[in-house]
This record gives structure tokens, C-alpha cells and sequence, in this order.
């Protein structure tokens, strides 16, 4: 299926740290 | 503890590999020449990455651009995936440029990297912030004036995203008609 993401998941991932 | 699970170490993959250009407006230069390509991502951290990395919009100079295209689509009319599209298009007063540029930009570059278009968003090419003296404009760019159930979901919930109040009217314009305008102001195809 298509690959979406909502709002708050994404900016969930804003201030993450760097992933390998 | 060094067990953890495989999701702490997978990034998010987005359902397109998108390309963040940015415009600078040097009159010395050719308009492509002033165009150039910063980065391309497809994962939901590699977005984040680029997107704190650079200026918001609103510290941009006038006459300055950032687009977010579909890898392979350049962000110009001439491309054969926009050539027969256009453009859901919001014009910011002075004003806004302190309390909503920013903010407008980011949802905009959400809708288009988590796809919040449901099937529209295969309609979707691209977005454009310009910095402008007289008003600062962003844009979602849409492959066909003639997909006009795609391009009315995407103004709608584009709208609805924005928190834009229903009285305000925004517009959607085929880059045909804004091409060969000849006045200020082209006329839309759609608005919601």
C-alpha cells in the first residue's frame, strides 16, 4: 500500500537523533 | 541494554524520493543557472535532517525560492509532467510573512512527503514557496488542469490543513494561463 504518514507521526520525528 | 528492536534502526522510507531546489535570484545569471538542487531524500528522517538544516523561508532574501519536487520532475512549467498542470496557489499578505510563511511551508512539505492526499497525491508534482516583496506566494503543483477531482481533494484538505477559513477563496490556476497572461491577475480554473 501507498506509504502515508500524518502529521504528528512525522513531526515526531523532527528533533530524533540522526539515524544510522 | 543492547537489545532493541529493528525499527529503532530502519529509517522511515516515504512513498516517493522527493528533491528540495532552491532560487536565488541573481540578475547576472540565466533563470536556470539561478536554480539549483540541494538535496534529494526518502526516508522521513533524511527530510528532517535537510528541513533543520536550512533557513525557513521567511529569512530568505526577495526573489528567492525553495521548490520540493517528485525526484525527476524539474520545478519549472517546461517539464513534461507539469507542462499540463497547474497550480493550487495562496497568496500571503505582508504580514504573513511573520506569522504564518513558516508554518504554511512546513504542513505543505508534510502533505506532500506523507502523501495526506489519499490518491491525489500521485497528482501531486511539487510545491514552491517564493519570497516576494509584495507577498510571499506557496504552491502545489499538480500534473493536469483536467484531474479535476484529484486537484478539488487536494485544495480542500489543503485548505482544511491549513486551518484557512471557508470564506477565504484560494484558487487554482493552469500554468498555461499564468505563462501566457498578459495582465496581473489569471483566472482560475478551480477554487475552494
Amino acid at each position: 500500500g501507498k506509504r502515508q504518514y500524518d502529521r504528528d507521526f512525522l513531526l515526531g520525528f523532527q528533533f530524533m537523533p540522526a539515524c544510522v | 541494554t543492547a537489545v532493541t528492536s529493528p525499527e529503532q534502526y530502519i529509517k522511515h522510507p516515504l512513498q516517493h524520493r522527493w528533491a528540495l531546489w532552491y532560487f536565488k535570484n541573481d540578475k547576472s545569471k540565466s533563470w536556470t543557472e539561478n536554480l539549483r538542487l540541494i538535496s534529494k531524500f526518502d526516508t522521513v528522517e533524511d527530510f528532517w535532517a535537510l528541513y533543520n538544516h536550512i533557513q525557513q523561508p521567511s529569512k530568505l532574501g526577495f526573489g528567492c525560492d525553495y521548490c520540493l519536487f517528485k525526484d525527476g520532475i524539474k520545478p519549472m512549467w517546461e517539464d513534461d509532467r507539469n507542462k499540463l498542470g497547474g497550480r493550487w496557489l495562496m497568496t500571503l499578505s505582508k504580514q504573513q510573512r511573520h506569522n504564518d510563511l513558516d508554518r504554511y511551508w512546513m504542513e505543505t512539505l508534510l502533505c506532500l512527503i506523507g502523501e495526506s492526499f489519499d490518491e491525489a497525491s500521485e497528482d501531486v508534482c511539487g510545491a514552491v514557496v517564493n519570497v516576494r516583496p509584495k507577498g510571499d506566494k506557496i504552491s502545489i503543483w499538480t500534473g493536469n488542469c483536467q484531474n479535476r477531482d484529484a486537484i478539488m481533494t487536494i485544495g480542500q484538505q489543503y485548505k482544511e490543513r491549513l486551518s484557512i477559513p471557508i470564506k477565504t477563496l484560494i484558487g487554482y490556476q493552469s500554468h498555461d494561463d499564468t505563462s501566457s497572461k498578459s495582465g496581473s491577475t489569471t483566472k482560475n480554473m478551480y477554487s475552494v
